[in-house]
């Protein structure tokens, strides 16, 4: 899936 | 965001606090490995590369921010302030850091998520971050007596990512498809350093005596 890998935790 | 996570990040946000305490106050950095502190700042300084670029939320960005500068300039204090420096234990402080940073940066070639830039970059700062602790450890258990609040910066330090943890578990189960191996191995491998600290810090805690790491 072409979905940019969002690192969303610290 | 979730409990876990939040009290994790704010964990962090006060053990960052509880050194910059320490050093700023009272102008010592006693007991304090600079090769951590070097090895943090290199760990943040390849995980928000995407600071400028992925934009989360302003609690994201803000947290950056602070680990950023705070991790930055924990170091420059001790390298630098002529005062602090002269705390600084370098003959103590003698972990080869540079032999922890090779096999994080070649694991991160070989394991990753996805072979980019960014995504390596990132990769290795989580694998650096799980040892970066090291030379920390090896300094508390040559320094004999432990100060208070170097005591609670590890502490709080090794809490932090325990409490990911949890927060790993609560997004696995809430969140289809949320699954992130490498970061969840890294964080066990890194928590589970922090075990025998962990032990050492309660028992000192329970019977109200000086921490004090077995040689």
């Amino acid at each position: 899936e072409g979905t940019t890998l969002k690192h969303d935790e610290l | 965001m979730n409990i876990f996570r939040l009290a994790g990040d704010m964990t962090h946000l006060a053990s960052v606090l509880v050194l910059l305490l320490k050093i700023h106050t009272i102008k010592s950095c006693a007991g304090v490995s600079l090769k951590t502190q070097e090895l943090y700042a290199l760990v943040f300084a390849t995980r928000y590369l995407d600071i400028v670029t992925d934009f989360i939320s302003v609690y994201n960005t803000v947290m950056k921010l602070i680990f950023l500068g705070s991790s930055f300039s924990i170091v420059w204090y001790i390298r630098h302030h002529r005062v602090v420096r002269r705390s600084y234990d370098k003959d103590q402080d003698t972990f080869r850091h540079y032999l922890l940073m090779i096999p994080c940066m070649l694991l991160a070639l070989f394991v990753h998520e996805k072979f980019t830039f960014k995504e390596v970059m990132w990769t290795f700062s989580l694998y650096l971050e799980a040892v970066a602790i090291l030379p920390q450890l090896v300094l508390l258990q040559r320094t004999r007596n432990i100060d208070n609040l170097t005591g609670q910066y590890v502490f709080l330090l090794g809490a932090y990512r325990g409490l990911y943890i949890f927060n790993w578990i609560y997004r696995y189960f809430t969140e289809p498809h949320f699954v992130h191996w490498i970061t969840w191995i890294a964080g066990v491998v890194q928590t589970l350093l922090y075990a025998d600290f962990f032990y050492y810090y309660f028992e000192s805690w329970k019977n109200n005596v000086r921490l004090q790491l077995p040689a």
